[in-house]
């Protein structure tokens, strides 16, 4: 699955 | 982090402490959207569900305790507190904001990044927010004149988003795979709610007058 881009912002 | 992002969280905390100094500064909550409040407490707590898993930064994780609190204080104050309490224009903000949030709910668990339960309360944290603001502007289009920290309010809100639109604007051509299509969107339709409040808030400053919203 595509890395998950982390939810960096708010 | 880049500058629009950052400019954009600074006007975000701006509008929220015009906010409480409206409220301690003046004992009052006239002109504020209880409902409003209500939705951007509910928005917070669905967003910041990583609160605990996820770090990213020490910024990041003191921002989403001070967004938190901060908005879960303002309700309860314009709940609790007599004197604030007093004055809230309970008639007037009449918006069936219930709706909204279902209607937030219902389309998050069609349109999300992963079908997990973080992801679907992210993308309903994100569609919320586009419409807390609709029952805020209902409130003024109803009460007409809007009293100056009220107007500064809702202009630091309007234009926190439009900072993050730059932000995703910038971060889409500078980094490789960025790809935050639901919030963009949603961003972008946050934004265009507040384009009428900052025509006649542009007109009032630019004329120096007071801010009247055309009933």
């Amino acid at each position: 699955a595509k890395d998950e881009v982390a939810k960096d912002e708010l | 982090m880049n500058a629009f992002r950052l400019a954009g969280d600074i006007t975000h905390l701006i509008s929220i402490l015009v906010l409480l100094l409206k409220i301690y500064a003046t004992k009052s909550c006239s002109g504020i959207s209880l409902k409003t409040q209500e939705l951007y407490a509910v928005v917070f707590l669905a967003r910041y569900l990583d609160l605990f898993t996820d770090f990213i930064s020490v910024y990041n994780s003191v921002m989403k305790v001070v967004f938190i609190l901060s908005s879960v204080a303002i309700v309860w104050c314009m709940r609790r507190h007599r004197a604030v309490k007093r004055s809230y224009d309970k008639e007037l903000d009449t918006f069936r904001h219930y709706y909204l949030v279902g209607a937030c709910f219902v389309f998050a668990l069609l349109v999300h990044e992963k079908f997990t339960f973080q992801e679907v309360f992210w993308a309903f944290s994100i569609y919320l927010e586009a419409v807390a603001i609709i029952p805020q502007l209902v409130l003024l289009q109803r009460s007409g004149n809007v009293d100056n920290l009220t107007g500064q309010y809702v202009f630091f809100l309007g234009a926190y988003r439009a900072l993050y639109i730059l932000n995703w604007i910038y971060r889409y051509f500078t980094e490789a795979k960025f790809s935050r299509w639901i919030a963009c969107i949603s961003g972008l339709v946050q934004t265009a709610l507040y384009a009428d409040f900052f025509y006649y808030y542009f007109l009032s400053w630019k004329n120096n007058a007071k801010l009247n919203l055309p009933a």
